[in-house]
């Protein structure tokens, strides 16, 4: 993009990182997700010349084009409220909400992993499944978009795109989303712990298409 | 920080540089979480005969580049001048960073890094 030339040096290296400004303040330090880290080692260029060449603009372990991956944590979780221990009747429902107003207009996602750990009092999940729909303004959720089983003992993971996040379009400032489990053969409801979304998006302005071959 | 040494002029023939970009030297190393900076490395040096023909295991050299040094040898102070001492190869890097809604980011960048140089 060709925008005014910044004034000083640190302006012009953002701009050319096509990042329009660098963070304000000091970051709320928190864990890097190990999923974060095994990604940039596994970009890390010194380990390609270790023998695994790099595809430009391409995100290898999660095999999809993209050239920018975020980890973005549920911005919801700190308000909801603790729900009691059910032993009987109907789970709570919840609704997880992602901030997505850094992602630009241009960026088209490429995946949209939905990560959820859930804490069950005996670990019995079995027979449980999860329902997610986007949460729409009127305090209703829309409809079912899928379901997806819930996974003994790991994070529960379920892929958005095309689903609750459209491919080929720019994605929404905010993603909004009810969740419902459904069945299960446990007499406790499990816990949401923890939600977050991994969001590969591909930027068309860094990364050109592949020239064709002459 | 540059090569130590290389300081005002071109010096020596057309080769890579050392140059290592600090993300503290710019303030940026509270949300730049890896890595702490990176080589980027620059061009600098002689583009004459015979800098400008290609090396032992280096860039093929344009025809162009060799048709200019060759001018130039022949009218140094008329025409163009030397062919230019630039990157010939590069390669990317990745920054892990904290964006301003304290998302972890990986953003990869592709031609950050001067690996070869060349007389273009």
């Amino acid at each position: 993009a060709r925008a005014p030339a910044p004034s000083d040096p640190a302006s012009a290296l953002l701009q050319a990182l096509g990042l329009h400004e660098a963070p304000q303040g000091v970051p709320t330090l928190r864990p890097v997700p190990p999923v974060m880290w095994r990604l940039f080692r596994r970009r890390d260029p010194q380990e390609a010349r270790a023998g695994y060449p790099l595809r430009p603009c391409h995100v290898e372990e999660l095999g999809v084009a993209g050239n920018i991956v975020r980890h973005i944590p549920d911005s919801g979780v700190l308000s909801r409220p603790l729900e009691p221990a059910r032993t009987s009747g109907p789970c709570p429902k919840w609704t997880v909400a992602f901030d997505l107003s850094g992602v630009e207009p241009a960026e088209r996602p490429t995946r949209a992993r939905l990560e959820l750990r859930l804490e069950a009092a005996n670990e019995d999940t079995r027979g449980w499944e999860l329902s997610v729909a986007l949460w729409a303004e009127a305090e209703h959720p829309g409809p079912e978009l899928l379901r997806v089983p819930v996974p003994p003992g790991l994070p529960l993971r379920a892929d958005l795109l095309g689903a609750a996040v459209a491919a080929n379009a720019s994605v929404p400032r905010t993603l909004r989303l009810a969740l419902a489990l459904h069945g299960g053969a446990a007499t406790a409801c499990p816990r949401l712990a923890e939600a977050s979304l991994l969001l590969v998006t591909l930027d068309p302005r860094l990364c050109p298409p592949p020239r064709s071959r002459r | 920080h540059t090569e130590p040494g290389v300081g005002g002029g071109p010096g020596g023939t057309c080769r890579t540089r050392r140059l290592h970009v600090s993300f503290r030297e710019v303030g940026w190393h509270r949300w730049v979480i890896a890595p702490r900076g990176f080589l980027a490395n620059f061009c600098q040096g002689a583009c004459t005969l015979p800098e400008a023909l290609p090396g032992p295991g280096g860039p093929p050299a344009l025809n162009h580049a060799v048709l200019r040094a060759l001018m130039h040898a022949a009218a140094p102070t008329a025409g163009a001048g030397p062919p230019c001492c630039v990157p010939a190869r590069l390669s990317p890097i990745s920054v892990l960073f904290f964006d301003n809604s304290d998302n972890v980011v990986l953003r990869h960048y592709e031609d950050m890094v001067v690996d070869e140089c060349g007389c273009r």
